[in-house]
């Protein structure tokens, strides 16, 4: 069966302003 | 880096109580499917464009901004394994903090895929970027 495709975010919760 | 568009149909959102994880973006799109056929609404047309900014969607009918998703509060996306036709990621609500998980129809497999690895790029670079602005 085709495995699913995921992606995890390296940015999330990461923001330049703080 | 100026970003790609895809015509895909918004099927539906559901709350999720965790940034990402296979098992769980699973359900939330069982969960969303289970709904859109049990109220037999028909999807909304949408222009999804995909940017190292973030997600931001229109109305394809009115041409309305929807949402603009910025890429730090997106945590995971995902075709999912059973219906493959679906897109989804999950994005922090930035109002109350809550996770959702979006879930788009695709025509085919191949477009659910490429807004996937589309939206995989989009992260990456970000990194970059942020990594750059450290």
């Amino acid at each position: 069966n085709t495995n699913t495709i995921h992606f995890d975010n390296p940015v999330y919760q990461k923001t330049t302003e703080d | 880096v100026e970003g790609m568009t895809f015509n895909l149909r918004h099927l539906g959102m559901t709350l999720v109580d965790q940034p990402k994880g296979e098992e769980l973006s699973a359900a939330a799109v069982k969960r969303i499917v289970a709904t859109a056929k049990a109220i037999g609404k028909k999807p909304k047309k949408v222009t999804l464009k995909v940017s190292p900014r973030g997600i931001v969607l229109y109305d394809r009918l009115t041409n309305k901004l929807l949402e603009n998703v910025s890429i730090y509060r997106i945590s995971y996306c995902t075709v999912d394994k059973q219906h493959d036709k679906m897109f989804a990621y999950i994005a922090q609500n930035t109002l109350n903090g809550t996770l959702e998980c979006h879930a788009y129809l695709c025509s085919k497999r191949k477009v659910a895929q490429a807004v996937a690895l589309t939206v995989a790029q989009a992260f990456t670079v970000a990194f970059e970027l942020w990594q750059v602005a450290k």
